[in-house]
């Protein structure tokens, strides 16, 4: 693991005075190789570790007992820091607060949107939650929607024959008629360069103001994730991420990526296949994840 | 000896961060362009020809090793399976598989072995009816072993020439699912003891080093002939089927470039590369 690996290149340092420029470039190497093997972006790895060398050699940091130890909290901070946001919290205020998930296909989208309306409603118990089977695209998605819909006690707003806009309007007229709130919209998988798909969701969001909308990432991505990320925040414009699958032994740098390229927090992670599994993301555990 | 204008330290780095972008992993950039580094220095080439060294040592990476094209003809039907984790498109390449068969002129049962997941079922069956392919399936709950062995019943008896078997995805860091995987397979050697003939594994052409893992996981439980990259279409490029080539031996069969049963390509390794190192 790291610490390991920063007492190996400290262990030469005897703790007194200034880091060298030799051990400190040999330790930013081991952290430039534990990112890309958590699969963080190339170029976000670059810019952390110069930003790590300027902070390292500024700092005198390692003029301390235990070098390596000191070199790794120096790090785990800098990257908490960077992967939490202050507005990181899932906005269900609204009449009717409209959710959209949208994502790469298979992501998890149409299972995160089931258990999102499962933990909106243990968030606010008063409240009443509608799904929106938006994605008319996929083979029984629908089907799927709603079947996880029932395990979280929800309803589901389908109309197999229309487009998603149509399909939308009209389920967030019911549920203002209905009083159900919030309004969670469950999309097609899409690629990030159909522009075709890339241009429905766009106009799915300005039609609908929604109060979230938000990227479904898969934790085992790699270095794509950053295209992924500019894409989807540039061309529709997203506010935050859940990242699914991390349940899984994926290192999770994709939500690096995610926050150093989109600015964006990461709300939510997905930890498995069942309805309550839904977790607040903590950036702290994905960090200690990602530096292995 | 002194080095042309073109290969300097900042020109490797470069070829290593193209090779680290597109999920060749850093262990096997580093290496590859350590190799093609030295081919260069010695062959005295300039910058423009360290292209074309990359190309041919990713080529060879590729290359089917001896002995691998076996072509043992076992009593129909050939039965495949698809594994692999969650979302990776198992369900879509049965479909295009059975579209691939059937276009050359192949009877394909399909069989829906994932007896788990909401609407798993009635996702392959759609496609199934697309292609007026015959489906053999249980209700939800039902022992995915079970399923599996029925299945092939009925490809045997309906004079089927190939049964392709579509699995429920799982984490690979899942044993019980893993151990449930070895059962269906165990289920399948028990009716025909050469089945299962395929075993595919299912990989998103996004997914970053975790791809390894999967492999190397699934190839511990069940084994694997070959592996699907799928959605191909997209912007990521897969390279980590380097690795899982050169660390396991496993050969990519075919490649996902789309949604459509008519999206799916036998792997053509040039084809690959170009899209690798462009
Ligand atoms: N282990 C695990 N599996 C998950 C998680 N989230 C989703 N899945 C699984 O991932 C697979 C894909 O999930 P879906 O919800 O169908 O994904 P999607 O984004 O809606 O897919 P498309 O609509 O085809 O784009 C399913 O097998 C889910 O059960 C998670 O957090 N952990
Ligand atoms: N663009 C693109 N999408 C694909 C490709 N293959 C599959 N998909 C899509 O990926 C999504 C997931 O595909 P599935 O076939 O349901 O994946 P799966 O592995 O069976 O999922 P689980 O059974 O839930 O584990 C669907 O929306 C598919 O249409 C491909 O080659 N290209
Ligand atoms: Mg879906
Ligand atoms: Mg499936």
């Amino acid at each position: 693991n790291l610490t390991k690996k920063f007492q190996e290149v400290f262990k030469n340092v005897r703790g007194m005075g200034k880091l060298t420029e030799k051990n400190l470039s040999r330790a930013l190497r081991e952290v430039n190789l534990a990112l890309l093997e958590a699969d963080v972006n190339y170029r976000v790895v670059k810019k952390i570790v110069e930003e790590t060398k300027e902070q390292a050699l500024g700092r005198k940091v390692l003029a301390s007992v235990n070098p390596g130890q000191q070199f790794v909290r120096l790090i785990h901070d800098r990257l908490v820091e960077t992967m939490t946001h202050p507005d990181a919290g899932v906005k269900l205020d609204g009449s009717p607060a409209v959710i959209i998930l949208a994502g790469l296909q298979g992501s998890g989208k149409t299972t995160t949107a089931a258990k999102l309306a499962g933990w909106a409603r243990r968030q606010r118990p008063d409240c009443r939650p509608l799904l929106v089977a938006a994605d008319v695209r996929r083979p029984a998605a629908a089907g799927q929607l709603k079947t996880m819909g029932e395990k979280a006690g929800v309803e589901t707003y389908a109309d197999g024959g229309n487009s998603p806009l149509t399909i939308v309007t009209d389920a967030v007229n019911y549920a203002r008629s209905k009083d159900f709130n919030p309004v969670i919209v469950d999309t097609a998988g899409r690629l990030h360069i159909d522009p075709e798909l890339m241009e429905e969701l766009k106009s799915l969001k300005s039609s609908l103001n929604p109060r979230e909308v938000l990227l479904v990432l898969d934790a085992m991505t790699g270095q794509d994730a950053v295209r992924t990320a500019v894409e989807f925040d540039r061309r529709v414009g997203i506010d935050g991420a859940i990242l699914t699958k991390l349940d899984g032994d994926a290192r999770g740098g994709a939500a690096l990526s995610f926050r150093a390229v989109t600015g964006k927090p990461v709300k939510l992670a997905g930890v498995g296949e069942r309805i309550d599994d839904l977790q607040v993301f903590d950036p702290a555990r994905i960090v200690s994840r990602i530096l292995g | 000896f002194k080095k042309g204008p073109g290969l300097s330290p900042e020109f490797w780095e470069g070829w290593e961060a193209a090779l680290i972008e597109v999920d060749v992993g850093v262990r096997q950039a580093v290496e590859l362009t350590e190799r093609v580094k030295a081919r260069a220095e010695e062959e005295r080439v300039d910058a423009t020809a360290v292209s074309e060294l990359f190309r041919a040592e990713l080529l060879k990476m590729l290359q089917p090793l001896p002995g691998e094209e076996t072509s043992e003809t076992p009593v129909p039907p050939i039965v495949t399976m698809i594994v692999g984790v969650n979302g990776s498109g198992k369900t879509t390449a049965a479909a295009k598989l059975a579209r691939y068969r059937q276009k050359r002129g192949e009877k394909v049962i399909l069989a829906a072995c994932d007896t788990f997941r909401a609407a798993a079922i009635e996702q392959l069956g759609i496609w199934a009816e697309r292609l007026g392919v015959e489906m053999v399936s249980q209700k939800y709950g039902a022992d995915a072993a079970a399923v599996a062995f029925d299945a092939y019943s009925a490809a045997r008896s309906r004079g089927a020439d190939r049964l392709i078997i579509d699995t429920a995805g799982r984490l690979h860091t899942r044993s019980n699912l893993m151990e449930e995987l070895k059962k269906i397979a165990r289920a399948l050697g028990k009716t025909e003891p050469s089945a299962p003939h395929e075993v595919l594994l299912s990989l998103d052409a996004v997914v970053g080093q975790n791809g390894l893992l999967q492999a190397r996981s699934f190839l511990e439980a069940v084994g694997l002939t070959g592996v699907i990259l799928n959605k191909l279409d997209g912007t990521a490029r897969g390279g980590i089927v380097l690795a899982v080539r050169e660390e396991l031996g496993i050969p990519v069969r075919f490649v996902g470039i789309g949604e459509g049963s008519d999206d799916l390509a036998e792997f053509d390794p040039a084809a690959f590369v170009d899209a690798l190192l462009n």
